[in-house]
């Protein structure tokens, strides 16, 4: 079962076009191994996307280079699935 | 520990696909006048495509349909879908705005639309979207199930790369999965509202997602969409936009909503369903009902529009 140890989420918001363009050029980089839970589109929507462990310093350091603003949504996805999966468990027993 | 009866199943909680089945075969158990199951098809790998038909009799009645869990990882999809089955018997006999919908339309609900997918990400993957299609010269599994319709099949806003989370396939209706739907509502011929359930981003969409060009129908479907919206956010105070694909989101090419607007059914929308900015496809089970009940109110929004909008 395929795990997301260190796995992040973060939540981009851009301020105009051109973070927008980085954006869109940053899902095209294959081996980053981006995941854009949303995409990159337009200033008035967030921009999701999973991280894994292995390229978070070079997405962080990609953003704040371009002093492009983002939060953690989720600080590391598999412990959100290691709860969703106990919790099914408990409620099945 | 199976639940014995529907009334035992837990709503509250994500289910795997062969617990959900088995809700379908209890919910027809129990309600043999109102409910029965239909197998529109067969997935990619073989799992029945399974749809739970509502209806009060008669005969070629006008039908909606709503499908759920087309994206495998938006498990909050056929969660809802699950609440939303039991809703509809629980409240036939009793809501009257539901009652008055059931004596006139069938409603059609496919539960899990893309069950290989929502297997694996049960066994295998959780963050998996896509169907289970092996990509013959490609080491890339799976085609998006919401680029592989004919409407603008093969445009800008679908990928042609197998890798590619929107890759739209070998070809339009490759995805047995889809191709059994459309095959269902041709030969149905008289589905009056489509309604196609994603999460998440909280949006109402209708057609166009391939064009920015207007449907004909725009004005109409935005003003039912913001009357849906509404509804909506008077439960929990969830806010939605709604508009077209293509202006709300981005352009989408092969889209779901765009071929039924284009089969002649005028009351096609997407919906995206809640997230509070924190979970994303990881919507912790304790929403599961209140992203339900919230859905279901713009739902019966739409579908009592559509009953008193004969077209």
């Amino acid at each position: 079962k395929e795990r997301f140890e260190g796995h992040q989420v973060l939540r981009i918001t851009a301020k105009n076009d051109a973070e927008i363009g980085l954006l869109k050029e940053l899902s095209k980089q294959e081996d980053l191994g981006l995941d854009f839970w949303t995409d990159p589109v337009d200033q008035s929507l967030p921009v999701d996307i999973r991280v894994p462990f292995h390229s978070l310093q070079g997405v962080r350091a990609f953003l704040g280079y371009h002093e492009i603003h983002y939060e953690i949504m989720i600080q590391d996805l598999q412990d959100l699935l290691d709860k969703e999966q106990r919790e099914m468990m408990r409620a099945r027993v | 520990l199976q639940p014995r009866s529907t009334d035992d199943y837990d709503y509250e909680n994500y289910h795997t696909l062969s617990e959900i089945n088995s809700f379908m075969d209890m919910l027809v158990q129990e309600n043999p006048k109102l409910v029965s199951k239909l197998v529109i098809g067969q997935s990619y790998e073989g799992r029945a495509l399974n749809v739970l038909k509502f209806s009060t009799g008669g005969t070629k009645r006008p039908g909606i349909w709503i499908d759920t869990g087309i994206h495998a990882r938006e498990w909050i999809t056929p969660a809802s879908g699950t609440w939303f089955a039991k809703k509809i018997v629980t409240e036939y006999g009793h809501d009257p705005a539901l009652t008055a919908i059931l004596d006139k339309f069938d409603i059609f609900l496919e539960l899990v639309t893309n069950p290989d997918g929502y297997e694996y990400t049960h066994s295998s993957n959780r963050m998996w979207r896509k169907t289970r299609r092996i990509n013959s010269g490609s080491s890339c599994i799976g085609v998006d199930p919401n680029r592989n319709w004919g409407t603008g099949y093969g445009g800008a806003g679908s990928s042609s790369n197998p890798c590619s989370e929107t890759y739209r396939g070998p070809g339009a209706y490759s995805e047995p999965e889809v191709k059994a739907i459309v095959d269902f509502t041709k030969s149905h011929g008289n589905l009056k509202a489509f309604l196609t359930i994603h999460s998440y981003s909280q949006m109402m969409l209708y057609p166009y997602g391939d064009t920015h060009k207007p449907c004909v129908d725009e004005a109409e479907l935005d003003e039912l969409a913001l009357k849906a919206s509404t509804a909506l956010e008077s439960l929990y105070g969830t806010k939605y936009t709604y508009g077209s694909t293509f202006n709300t989101i981005y352009q989408a090419s092969g889209v779901t909503t765009d071929w039924a607007y284009d089969e002649g059914i005028k009351y096609s929308y997407t919906f995206e369903l809640r997230d509070d900015g924190h979970y994303g496809f990881v919507l912790p089970a304790d929403q599961i009902i209140p992203t339900a009940q919230e859905t279901w109110l713009a739902l019966m929004v739409i579908m009592e529009h559509t009953k008193n909008n004969p077209y």
